[in-house]
């Protein structure tokens, strides 16, 4: 499986529909602080399926929609769509070329979507699910977090472990 | 199933140790132990770590630098086990002194033969090491944007940001 | 009791807002709130921080170099208030960007005028601004030891290390 | 008040009797990962009269003794002294020259001194009393420390303007 494009939008700071492309196999991404890359993150543990308030950085749910700023004001929905390309067969489609949406409006109303189709979430995590991709894999990983695989607070050794094998 | 962790358990523990060396030295030495054998499905995974021959009594007296080598260690051995298409890294370079940094890259860029790595980083030594860069900036007050960045450029642009 | 704490409090309301412009841009705001004022000895303190006019709702949105900088906001407004003889920061300066690490070295460098500061890092910006640099080094396995160092000869010295 | 020298020997990864001068305001220590630099900061918490293991990175309070290593036994004491010019007059006593020490043997002995004499904890503890500094002030900051400042665990905030005001 490639990663092929990232797009984003309403999602937390990228008011505007943003796309990354994801070519090459070794990807840097930088910037100021508070400029928004933590975000980008959360973009991907989200439409993987992240449930946990806290995985994300929220007090809300709701609040991974743009919330507004200075010029601007809030957004009423918030996209985000991975998609990839099936080599090597790794999930489990038939499809060669597979995109994930998650979608989040402001009434609370919310969506998954398998190559533009609404879908279940089950749909989307069973598509990974023998990858070691998940929304809390050990794939995922932010500086916050080595505290927590050291002390191995609330199981999440294990749980990794049991991804990977 | 107790069975199979008991097989993936043993395989990381071996993914762990040869990481760990790497990353620290020959004379290092660390292992994953399974408190209270009777029941594996439940029983307690700790990690021990004793860089360079130093009797540490737990993970809490290491450095904050040999720390995040050491969780990295057993993320790397994780990743061996069972190798995920993509990784994400946010910033756990940032403790690691530039020896560290060295030995963190040289890794992911091997990784990065069969998987494709997304590092997020204020270290000018990962910037240099990867294949493309994106530079996330806020195009207005409050709104983030995306674009790829030159390397050589990005150097002066952060310092053209406090002009 | 509580009426010395209440000057304090507004002393270091008005120095964190000061401090925290400087450290974000004039078009930031923050402020500290004693929540349920009535009993001011035992209120909760909350700190509040909106940087660019964004609507964070709390601290935990913001990103780990704003929440870095909004610490040591709260903590400099502390200083200006009693500044300690002599401070000590531990690697502080490592979620930050290179124009924030530029803006807290200018802060402590005004401070170190009155007091004496210690900065321990890996950042080159921070260690070219300091006046005298300390290496601590392992002088045999588990050992350390601690010798002064030319920041000049320091960047090639890592990197002698790796050799 | 201004610092003069820190003296270790026997604390943590320093078996060695190691010094380290304060001739400067603005002092910078570099090294490699678990080369001891923390250490630094972990003596001078101690000598102030920090008591909770958990600020040291300790499980045991006798693990600030040097436990050995390949080629060396393990220590039998821990010492360190920080010695200051008294300018300003802010301490609470008429010496100019100051210097603190902590002492603890590995039969679980301890020992403060204030100039070389034996005195009570209290003594070194009382001499800070107005100046902003203490083991757990806000003048001593680790990195560990910032999430604790902003979600005010523990009261730590509370704390740290009781002791600036
Ligand atoms: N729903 C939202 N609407 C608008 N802005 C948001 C929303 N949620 C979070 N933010 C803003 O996003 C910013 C954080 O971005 P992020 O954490 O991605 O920064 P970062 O680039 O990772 O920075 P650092 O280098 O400091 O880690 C915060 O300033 C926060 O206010
Ligand atoms: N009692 C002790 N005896 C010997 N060594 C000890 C003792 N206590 C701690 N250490 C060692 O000291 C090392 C940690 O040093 P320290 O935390 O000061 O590193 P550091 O220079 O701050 O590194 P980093 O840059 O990673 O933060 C650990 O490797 C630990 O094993
Ligand atoms: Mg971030
Ligand atoms: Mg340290």
């Amino acid at each position: 499986m490639r990663l092929k494009r990232l797009s984003i939008k309403g999602f937390k700071s990228f008011a505007d529909e943003t796309d990354i492309h994801f070519h090459e196999n070794l990807i840097g991404i930088v910037g100021p602080n508070g400029s928004g890359k933590s975000n980008v993150v959360d973009a991907i543990r989200w439409v993987l399926g992240e449930g946990k308030k806290s995985e994300l950085r929220l007090g809300e749910m709701s609040d991974v929609i743009f919330s507004g700023a200075k010029n601007r004001k809030e957004g009423r929905v918030a996209r985000v769509t991975l998609s990839f390309e099936n080599t090597k067969n790794i999930l489990s489609t038939e499809f060669s070329d597979v995109s994930i949406s998650r979608i989040l409006y402001r009434d609370g109303a919310s969506e998954y979507r398998l190559n533009n189709v609404p879908c279940r979430k089950r749909d989307i995590t069973d598509l990974f699910v023998d990858s070691g991709i998940g929304s809390n894999s050990y794939a995922i990983i932010s500086l916050n977090m080595v505290e927590d695989i050291l002390h191995d607070s609330g199981g999440s050794r294990r749980a990794m472990i049991e991804q990977a094998a | 199933a107790s069975e199979r962790f008991n097989i993936a358990l043993e395989n990381i523990r071996v993914n762990f140790r040869r990481v760990f060396q790497s990353l620290f030295s020959q004379d290092d030495d660390c292992d994953i132990v399974l408190l209270n054998n009777d029941d594996p499905l439940n029983a307690n995974i700790e990690i021990m770590a004793k860089p360079k021959g130093k009797k540490p009594k737990s993970i809490s007296q290491l450095s904050g630098g040999e720390k995040t080598l050491t969780a990295a260690s057993f993320l790397f051995a994780l990743y061996l086990l069972k190798p995920a298409p993509f990784c994400i890294f946010d910033e756990v370079d940032a403790p690691l002194d530039d020896v560290n940094v060295q030995k963190f890259n040289k890794i992911i860029r091997e990784f990065s033969k069969d998987s494709q790595f997304i590092v997020i980083t204020h270290n000018k030594l990962t910037m240099a090491e990867v294949d493309v860069l994106y530079g996330v900036y806020l195009k207005e007050q409050g709104v983030s944007g995306v674009s790829a960045v030159d390397f050589r450029k990005y150097e002066s642009a952060e310092l053209l940001e406090e002009s």
